[in-house]
């Protein structure tokens, strides 16, 4: 069977869908002081997996925790890399209380698209990477 | 009651792969 390590350079989503492939990823983005991006990723995959059993209460209280510490500040790398009109969009959610579980589906595929053309390819060239292959 | 933080936290495991 094909390593673990060998599937994660096939795409993004092989390397997101192995735990050890996370972890060593996250280990790199950390070095690169950009780690927000997949914790970013992944916290958008998990509001819009929580919909179907949790409270609107709840909902709203994780989609403002992701705006405050993603989004708002407009210095933090994730802020810098989604478009001013979606994270207008995102606050215009939070401040008018419409909790949808797709309202952060842009901006995840533009962290995403970002990650695929830009840390991931770095990732898979790093001594990290490369030493643990 | 959650801080934010521990939601947050949570949320993100939540959407991580189990174990294999």
């Amino acid at each position: 069977p094909t390593p673990p390590y060998l599937k994660w350079a096939e795409s993004l989503h092989s390397l997101l869908d192995d735990q050890d492939g996370i972890h060593l990823f996250r280990t790199f983005l950390k070095q690169e002081e950009c780690a927000d991006m997949l914790d970013f990723w992944f916290a958008c995959s998990g509001f819009r997996k929580q919909e179907a059993n949790e409270g609107n209460e709840k909902m709203l209280k994780l989609a403002k925790a992701i705006y405050k510490k993603y989004i708002l500040d407009n210095n933090g790398i994730v802020s810098r890399q989604i478009k001013p009109a979606t994270k207008s969009f995102i606050k215009d959610c939070v401040m008018k209380l419409h909790i949808d579980p797709a309202m952060f589906d842009q901006a995840q595929t533009e962290i995403q698209t970002m990650m695929e053309e830009n840390t991931y390819p770095l990732f898979l060239k790093s001594d990290i990477y490369l030493e643990y292959t | 009651i959650d801080s934010e933080d521990d939601l947050l936290q949570e949320c993100i495991s939540s959407a991580m792969p189990k174990k294999k």
